[in-house]
């Protein structure tokens, strides 16, 4: 029933698709119920943001964004010669379009306020990421980041040491307490066989990580697979398949619009936008709320390559596609009921020394490690989300391994898999994978890592020195977690997203950003210019004041005879350009009777500088205010005299 | 190798260190701001104040000057690298990120 005035809309096939009914995020329906992200707020993080562009301009919000590259509080982005830095714009522009303004097209939280930090433009440090991500994280409740270490299939990286503790601040402090919500793109390294478990972005349990589909829900040849994604929703495929249908810069040859938005950076911004819809509904939802409501609502469909694997929570996981396609719709649901999940609980296994040999595949080591209930009495722990895998393995071409974990139930996670271009000859080092294809079932049990070398080696090359096993979930028994995914399914006719029911929502905790007043470059040196402005004048100022003093005394030196005033030329006198202070007092008794002056009344009027010699001198005491009062025409002080003295 | 300095970790070229202090019991954070300049005073750098929103962690920028890179990165680890009231200490490197 809703209909949109922008030009591409009807192109922008992920938000309704008529071509391929179903192939999209099933947005229109809370839409139709003003379910549209008001109140929440969206950063992307990114190359910049082109906000003066019509299609964002309304939904702007400055005081959530910031400019890390140039230091100042404008994340506009900067043209460079490739005509790259459309990026943090066209991820702006699938969020939080502006509906309904003849331009472009629209966003998926269109009601949502959008904010940039520009950071990615120029060169980035551990400690600069740790600024982006709780920058501002009062004001922003969403951070969509589109990028990551490089998908090159030989890069093993992620956030480092501040990264690391800025993601954790993120949740535990962000968003009033009930944490910031990091949403990361999985990773376009699908032609390099590349796994985003190499991503620590991608692969850390405080973000959500999203993979992207084509328009046939198949995934797209740069994709890659992964044990530790939640999700996927749509974005371009290969040239046969639409792209994605966003607001583009209008910088350089940008035209304000593009069809061609793709990979994976066009995936995460879709999934914030549904998670800006959520929050709306929603707001207290904790950032681990949204990850439990994502995994008991994403979809799994047809797809015989997707691999599904239906764990023994019931939940139906894919390496390819997470727990299958966002749904806004089941998503809005869900949230409006939504009650808090309990408290994270982890167990952390020692870490455990093997120095071990890999056999050489067909073979394969094999490492186990018991969770018994005892381990777990103290943290409570009953059902899984994440389950994570710190290794340390020496091998002289870290591609040729291939990493399992197997959890209790026998669900089986790829967290390592084998890449070709990947001759890295110092191993893993202390790396951590993860896996959340457990996600809902018990804790304990006996947990399995298999270890495989698949290279061409002869001999056996590597050696598995240690590992450590950490488990991350809830009080939540397997029962509560049937009962909530029953719960869940009867909201999906949407009886509950009437304004009229909402459950009660904590407001949150008052948490000071502390962002010192940091003074930006430009504003000191407007102050400095300022400045130095100020102490000239001051100085020029004083130096006239002084040089008129020292005249002034000189002729008080002549008060005894007759003074010889500097002879001024008569032209300089008439054309009134010579520059002369001389005092305001003629030092007259006022009582002395004084005779009026002839002379032309402009004279008096225009102050001492046109007055003749003996006119003046100074007699101290003497105000300023009655001299002048002096040598006004009577007339002109009738009821002057209040007025100019 | 530009790397950071400012409070938005960000300065051009220089050498840069995130320290992270030990916040003692009932320290203030006036105190510790006070530690983190006199330390990094020590250590032969600037001070550019917080990390972020990271209580304790702080950004030592290379002063400008005609100090030698080494010089000043030996004198930064010795100093960073023994004094017990940093916790942890890592000079900063330029990480390589790509849009997707």
């Amino acid at each position: 029933s809703l209909h949109f005035n922008d030009p591409k809309y009807p192109q922008q096939w992920h938000l309704n698709n008529r071509r391929s009914p179903g192939r999209d995020i099933n947005v229109t329906g809370v839409w139709e119920r003003n379910v549209t992200g008001q109140g929440v707020t969206v950063v992307v993080v990114d190359d910049g943001v082109e906000h003066t562009i019509q299609d964002i301009a309304p939904n702007y919000s400055p005081e959530g964004s910031y400019d890390l590259n140039s230091n100042d509080p404008d994340p506009m982005p900067h043209p460079d010669e490739e005509n790259g830095n459309h990026h943090g714009t066209r991820c702006a522009g699938e969020i939080a379009a502006v509906p309904n303004n003849s331009f472009c097209a629209v966003g998926v939280a269109y009601g949502s306020r959008i904010a940039g930090i520009r950071v990615l433009d120029g060169p980035l440090t551990d400690s600069m990421e740790a600024v982006a991500f709780n920058k501002h994280y009062q004001i922003n409740d969403i951070y969509s980041c589109s990028w990551g270490p490089d998908d090159d299939g030989k890069t093993v990286d992620g956030p480092h040491q501040l990264g690391k503790a800025a993601l954790q601040h993120g949740v535990i402090a962000g968003r009033k307490g009930f944490g910031s919500i990091f949403v990361v793109a999985s990773g376009n390294g699908g032609q390099h066989n590349d796994n985003c478990n190499y991503d620590g972005y991608a692969n850390s349990i405080y973000t959500v990580t999203i993979g992207a589909v084509d328009e046939e829900g198949r995934m797209p040849f740069y994709a890659e697979e992964c044990a530790s994604m939640l999700a996927v929703t749509f974005s371009g495929g290969d040239k046969m398949l639409r792209s994605i249908v966003t607001t583009d810069w209008d910088l350089q040859k940008g035209t304000g619009c593009t069809e061609g938005h793709t990979g994976t950076s066009a995936a995460a911004p879709l999934a914030a936008g549904m998670i800006a819809l959520m929050l709306q509904v929603r707001p207290c939802l904790t950032w681990r709320d949204v990850q439990h409501i994502i995994v008991f609502t994403a979809t799994q469909y047809e797809d015989r390559r997707a691999d599904w694997v239906t764990n023994e929570a019931g939940f139906s996981h894919s390496h390819q596609h997470g727990f299958g396609l966002l749904n806004a719709w089941r998503l809005v649901n869900a949230a409006k009921i939504w009650t808090s999940v309990p408290y994270l609980a982890s167990y952390a296994s020692p870490m455990l020394r093997e120095n071990k040999a890999i056999p050489l595949s067909p073979h394969s080591l094999e490492v186990l490690w018991n969770v018994s209930r005892t381990d777990l009495e103290m943290s409570g722990l009953k059902t899984l989300e994440h389950v994570a895998v710190t290794v340390s393995i020496t091998h002289p071409r870290r591609g040729s391994l291939e990493l399992k974990l197997f959890c209790p139930s026998g669900m089986m996670s790829l967290i390592g898999t084998p890449r070709t271009m990947d001759s890295d000859p110092n191993g893993f080092n202390a790396w951590t994978f993860s896996t959340v294809r457990c996600w809902g079932e018990r804790a304990r049990g006996t947990y399995r890592l298999v270890v495989r070398d698949v290279g061409d080696e002869v001999a056996p090359a590597g050696l598995l020195q240690q590992w450590q096993l950490t488990l991350y979930g809830s009080t939540w028994s397997p029962v509560d977690i049937r009962d909530r995914q029953r719960l869940l399914e009867s909201a999906m006719s949407g009886k509950y997203l009437r304004d009229d029911f909402t459950l009660p929502c904590p407001p949150g905790l008052k948490i000071p950003e502390e962002d010192g007043y940091t003074i930006t470059p430009n504003t000191l040196k407007t102050l400095v210019l300022v400045g130095c402005f100020t102490v000239f004048w001051t100085v020029y100022y004083m130096l006239e004041v002084y040089l008129s003093q020292r005249s002034v005394a000189s002729r008080l030196a002549c008060r005894s005879g007759p003074c010889h005033w500097r002879q001024r030329s008569r032209k300089s006198r008439e054309e009134g350009t010579e520059l002369e202070s001389v005092p305001l007092c003629n030092g007259k008794d006022p009582d002395s009777v004084e005779t009026e002056r002839e002379g032309p009344l402009t004279s008096s009027l225009l102050g001492p500088d046109l007055l003749g010699p003996g006119d003046w001198d100074l007699s101290p005491g003497r105000s300023a205010q009655n001299c002048l009062c002096q040598h006004l025409p009577p007339d002109l002080l009738q009821g002057k005299e209040e007025q100019i003295c | 190798v530009a790397t950071p300095g400012g409070p938005s970790g960000h300065s051009p070229g220089g050498l840069s260190w995130a320290v992270h202090l030990d916040s003692g019991a009932g320290e203030g954070l006036k105190m510790l701001e006070q530690q983190a300049d006199a330390l990094a005073q020590a250590a032969g750098l600037v001070n550019t104040g917080r990390i972020g929103e990271l209580q304790g962690h702080y950004l030592f920028v290379q002063p400008a000057g005609p100090k030698p890179v080494e010089v000043i990165r030996r004198q930064a680890e010795a100093v960073l690298g023994m004094h017990k009231a940093v916790r942890w200490h890592s000079e900063q490197r330029l990480l390589k990120r790509a849009k997707r």
